[in-house]
């Protein structure tokens, strides 16, 4: 455990006056192997604890707790921060309806978060439509529908050659029966399948969407920083929601999305039943990605 | 890697950056590295330091291939179990599996016994009908083990080479559904002692250190005899595949780079340290 850890390396600076950058360095590789533990990305945990040196290095020891203390609350402090703020805010469109696209790997568990959107919002009043764009996996499309009638929400399908042609034809449905907002499922793709990656940058040229969320699997290791670095690059998503958060994984991805990308975690996927939806909260987090 | 390079602090630094980048964790990139600097002893500069720890990797994987023997290689119809956390590509390779199988004009049944998720049985429908396969399913929401024993029956009434069982997705923090694989494991027992012969656990190529966490648990519900790798056409690596198949002593049998029916491959331990360290 990391207050374990730490009091050890710190057990010398007893008496000491200030936090010495030697010291300093000397816990923070520890720090450093809790992270990659944690499946934070390897440049991520290191710049991110060259900003913890920057702020540790120079104080004063508190009398009153042990450095090794100290420190941990200034890199709880610094994570907590990085990981953004607390706001699952979605942005609504000038001119409706509002669109959300929802993007993400193979089997990170976008589908299952449409369906959970299209829930959270019609518990909020709204009047969503679930679009099964997943033109691709098999049964894609049946998987909306079922999730779609479980929770009384509408859901379009329609039996295009292309997806972006089945999202204008989901718009002209929406318009036509007052439904809003619109919530995409698309199918699962590798950033690097540049023919797939160009269909979502068509449907987001097309839709307009207010929102685009990039789905990610909380048990994602260093490769995070690559999907979500392209997906980013892409088609500059608002949002991104960490699922299967109601496993053991340390989620270190969290801290690595947030790096390379600046945008926010919005929601946290926590089961497989609809309404397992919840508000990001960084510090908890990051006392789970600390351990 | 430039030819030429000597085993120094400067390599094994570099090694070290890029086996941690490719999710091999630290106990196990600490191991590899220290059977580096004794095979470079013993090598005394004859081969590439990246050859030679292509040569360390493979090797590692090789004592948990070496360690298993093929269970009961004859007896008909061998039981095929896929198993794993939600979304790694279970029944998707259970697709690729039935038309490896079918290549080799084997006779293949798959049962569906994921009763859970919403279009589970469905999507597992049109991988039979793309393999040519029989399937065996229930309701939506009737007992997973159930199933898997009617279609353990069917397959013996039917003289299949092969059966394979899809089963739902769960994490292994889930004491109750654990129970349930089980029990899934523990009704074909019943039937036949030896069933079922081939347990896999699918790991995404994605999952970073809790890929341990996941085959370990799997294994104390239900042994696992295998493993499969999938989405190794991303960029990630598997690195964890390294401490996995360390630790359980159990060899990967596939790879899956692709979602089309072909996209499978025997595993190759030259092939995946490669590209470990490319
Ligand atoms: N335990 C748990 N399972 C989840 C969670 N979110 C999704 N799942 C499960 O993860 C699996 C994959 O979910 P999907 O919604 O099909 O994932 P997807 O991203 O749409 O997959 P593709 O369309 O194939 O790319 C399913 O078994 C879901 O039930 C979660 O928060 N917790
Ligand atoms: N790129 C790529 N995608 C894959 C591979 N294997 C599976 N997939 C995709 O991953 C997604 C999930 O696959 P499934 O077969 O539904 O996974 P599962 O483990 O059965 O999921 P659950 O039953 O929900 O736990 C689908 O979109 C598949 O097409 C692979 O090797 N490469
Ligand atoms: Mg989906
Ligand atoms: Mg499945």
């Amino acid at each position: 455990e990391l207050t374990q850890k730490l009091d050890k390396v710190f057990r010398r600076l007893r008496g000491m006056g200030i936090l010495s950058e030697t010291n300093i360095h000397n816990a923070l590789r520890d720090v450093r192997r809790v992270l990659l533990e944690s499946d934070v990305n390897l440049k991520v945990a290191r710049d991110f604890l060259a900003r913890v040196q920057e702020r540790a290095v120079g104080q004063e020891v508190i009398g009153s707790v042990s450095p090794a203390q100290q420190v941990i609350k200034i890199i709880f402090d610094e994570m907590v921060e990085l990981l953004g703020g607390e706001s699952a805010r979605l942005l609504v469109s000038p001119r409706p309806p509002t669109v959300y696209m929802v993007v993400g790997l193979q089997g990170s568990g976008k589908t299952t978060f449409c369906a959970k959107l299209g829930l959270h919002l019609k518990t909020k009043g709204r009047r969503p439509l679930l679009v099964a764009a997943d033109l691709q996996r098999p049964a894609a499309q049946e998987q909306l529908e079922i999730l779609a009638e479980s929770i009384g929400v509408t859901v379009f399908r329609e039996k295009a050659n292309r997806a972006p042609d089945a999202c204008e034809a989901a718009m002209d449905y929406a318009r036509r029966n007052s439904l809003d907002p619109v919530i995409i499922d698309t199918a699962g793709r590798l950033h690097i399948d540049q023919v797939l990656m160009a269909e979502l940058e068509e449907i987001q040229q097309r839709l307009s969407p207010a929102e685009i969320l990039f789905v990610a699997d909380s048990m994602t290791g260093q490769d995070a920083v690559n999907s979500a670095k392209a997906f980013y690059d892409k088609l500059q998503f608002s949002g991104a929601i960490l699922t299967k958060l109601d496993g053991d994984a340390r989620g270190g991805a969290a801290l690595s999305i947030r790096a390379v990308t600046q945008q926010p975690i919005k929601f946290i996927s926590t089961g497989e039943k609809l309404d397992a939806l919840e508000v990001f909260h960084p510090s908890r987090m990051a006392s789970r990605i600390l351990g | 890697f430039k030819p030429g390079r000597k085993i120094d602090d400067e390599l094994l630094a570099e090694l070290e950056e890029v086996l941690l980048s490719s999710d091999v964790g630290w106990e196990t990139t600490d191991e590899l590295l220290s059977r580096l600097k004794d095979a470079a002893k013993e090598d005394r500069g004859k081969t590439e330091p990246e050859e030679l720890m292509r040569q360390v990797i493979a090797s590692l994987l090789g004592e948990a291939e070496a360690a298993t023997e093929p269970a009961d290689n004859n007896e008909k119809p061998r039981v095929i179990l896929v198993v794993g956390v939600n979304g790694t590509g279970k029944t998707t390779t259970i697709g690729k599996l039935a038309h490896y199988y079918r290549q080799q004009n084997k006779n293949v049944m798959l049962v569906a016994g994921d009763t859970f998720r919403a279009a589970a049985i469905e999507q597992l429908k049109i991988w039979a009908e793309r393999t040519g396969c029989q399937m065996v399913s229930s309701m939506h929401g009737a007992d997973a083990a159930a199933v898997v024993y009617d279609g353990f029956e069917s397959a013996i009434n039917r003289g299949m080479d092969y059966l394979i069982a899809d089963t739902a997705g769960r994490l292994h923090t889930k004491s109750n559904l654990m129970k349930e694989l089980e029990k899934v494991a523990r009704v074909l027992k019943k039937k036949r002692e030896t069933a079922p012969h081939e347990v896999l656990l699918v790991l995404d190529a994605t999952t970073g250190q809790n890929g341990l966490v996941q085959a370990k648990e799997f294994t104390r519900a239900i042994p696992i005899t295998g493993l499969v790798l999938t989405k190794i056409d991303g960029t990630a690596k598997g690195g964890i595949l390294l401490s996995i198949s360390r630790t359980l002593n159990v060899p990967v049998k596939f790879v899956g780079f692709g979602e089309g029916l072909d996209d499978l491959a025997v595993f190759d331990a030259d092939t995946f340290a490669a590209g470990l360290l490319g």
